[in-house]
């Protein structure tokens, strides 16, 4: 329920003075989704893998990972999808570790590190925060997820 | 060149939160106009790193919906420094938060999420990937401008859910942007990105495999799907709506979808 939490702390005036927010008055209060723009969503590009494609040969450093309690968006679909890319693999699978607890699984590419996270929903920091921590502090260490 | 801290920056500056704890790092958030004409403008809040932030990269977070707040979602409750309390009357830290690896960027987009607004209604309603991503594009260069300081820094982008969508669509933004630079001010190294919309036709066929393998639907309703679902369109049919409909309202169970084994927020 932590996002009533913040319905709650956002539309209070003495928090949008703090933060310079909602200078215009906007006529409808602060909430966390849009149903208008959802509703009315217009362009959405059906795949992402030809732009991951163009993305990898520019040589950016490209993570995703999957929370592996998610029915939303869960690791099959995202695992399914990253098959179409056809990558190469530089490091096998294996369970990386946190907290002397397998964290999930990854496998190293050429241009694109996978990783799972156990036990966490869609919102990764919200249900494994010390996972999810270890996967961000690799990532811009630009370092494999942690063996042991 | 690396230019000097306009007052831009200084104006946006938070000095504290309501019910915040005393913190060392510095917060400031405010807005950026993305289209005069239309007079949109997006809402930041950004928190930087809680030690050497001039020594640590610039990271942007978005969240995705398409239309959810990244200050509600990745602030609040995911990688922000702050947590909200049950009546939403004070903060709290968060022992794992990601400024302590980084100056954390976070922003409501497109204009009507959150904060963020537009002064012509009809954006409300033909928002899509293309606007939004260069909208998004303008405002990081707009940002750097106020945020001189990071001119050069190593950037990142993170993001989760349908910013799978936003987060490669504004790095290539930004890559196309750079080309015309030798140095670019914008320096984009990489991304990342969580449970990420990334192909319609794979993830939904990935998305009812799980529910199958993960006992949340009958051997029935997936064969049922399969047989009448054609995941290489963007409609589907009516019978195909129907057979999702049932397995997520008859087979599902009162879950959160979101977080298959935790318990829903009543």
């Amino acid at each position: 329920c932590t996002e009533n939490y913040a319905e709650k702390y956002y539309n209070r005036p003495e928090v949008q003075r703090a933060m310079h927010a909602n200078t215009t008055g906007i006529p409808y209060k602060w909430t966390a989704c849009s149903d208008v723009l959802i509703k009315n969503w217009t362009d959405s590009q059906f795949s992402m893998l030809p732009t991951y494609r163009e993305l990898m040969a520019a040589g950016l450093r490209i993570w995703v990972f999957s929370g592996d309690t998610d029915s939303v968006v869960p690791v099959t679909a995202t695992r399914f999808s990253l098959n179409h890319l056809n990558l190469t693999v530089k490091t096998q699978w294996y369970p990386w570790y946190s907290g002397g607890q397998v964290g999930g699984w990854t496998e190293v590419y050429e241009g694109l590190t996978f990783a799972t996270v156990r036990g966490a929903g869609h919102e990764v920091p919200l249900f494994q925060p010390k996972r999810g921590f270890t996967l961000f502090s690799s990532f811009l260490a630009g370092k494999e997820l942690p063996k042991s | 060149g690396g230019g000097t801290k306009d007052e831009g920056q200084e104006v946006d500056r938070i000095s504290a939160l309501p019910g915040q704890p005393p913190v060392t790092f510095s917060q400031f958030s405010g807005y950026i106009t993305v289209n005069e004409t239309h007079g949109r403008a997006l809402f930041y809040w950004f928190t930087e790193a809680t030690t050497h932030p001039e020594k640590k990269p610039l990271v942007l977070w978005l969240n995705g919906g398409p239309g959810c707040s990244s200050i509600a979602y990745g602030a609040s409750e995911e990688i922000g420094p702050f947590r909200i309390n049950r009546t939403g009357s004070s903060l709290y830290l968060n022992k794992y938060s990601w400024n302590k690896e980084a100056n954390i960027l976070f922003l409501e987009s497109p204009a009507g999420v959150g904060f963020s607004y537009t002064n012509t209604s009809s954006d409300l309603t033909d928002s899509g990937d293309q606007r939004t991503a260069q909208d998004a594009l303008i405002f990081m260069i707009r940002w750097i401008s106020r945020f001189p300081q990071y001119k050069y820094r190593d950037f990142y982008i993170s993001g989760e859910s349908y910013a799978g969508h936003y987060v490669p669509q504004l790095a290539k933004k930004i890559h196309d942007y750079n080309k015309a630079y030798s140095e670019p001010f914008i320096n984009l190294k990489g991304f990342i990105v969580g449970n990420g919309v990334t192909d319609s036709y794979y993830d939904n066929i990935g998305t009812v495999t799980f529910w199958w393998s993960h006992s949340m639907i009958s051997d029935r309703t997936y064969r049922s799907i399969l047989s009448l679902c054609n995941f290489t369109l963007t409609n589907f049919s009516q019978s195909c709506n129907d057979v999702i409909n049932y397995a997520i309202n008859s087979e599902f169970g009162n879950i959160d979808q979101y977080s298959i084994y935790t318990p829903t927020c009543t």
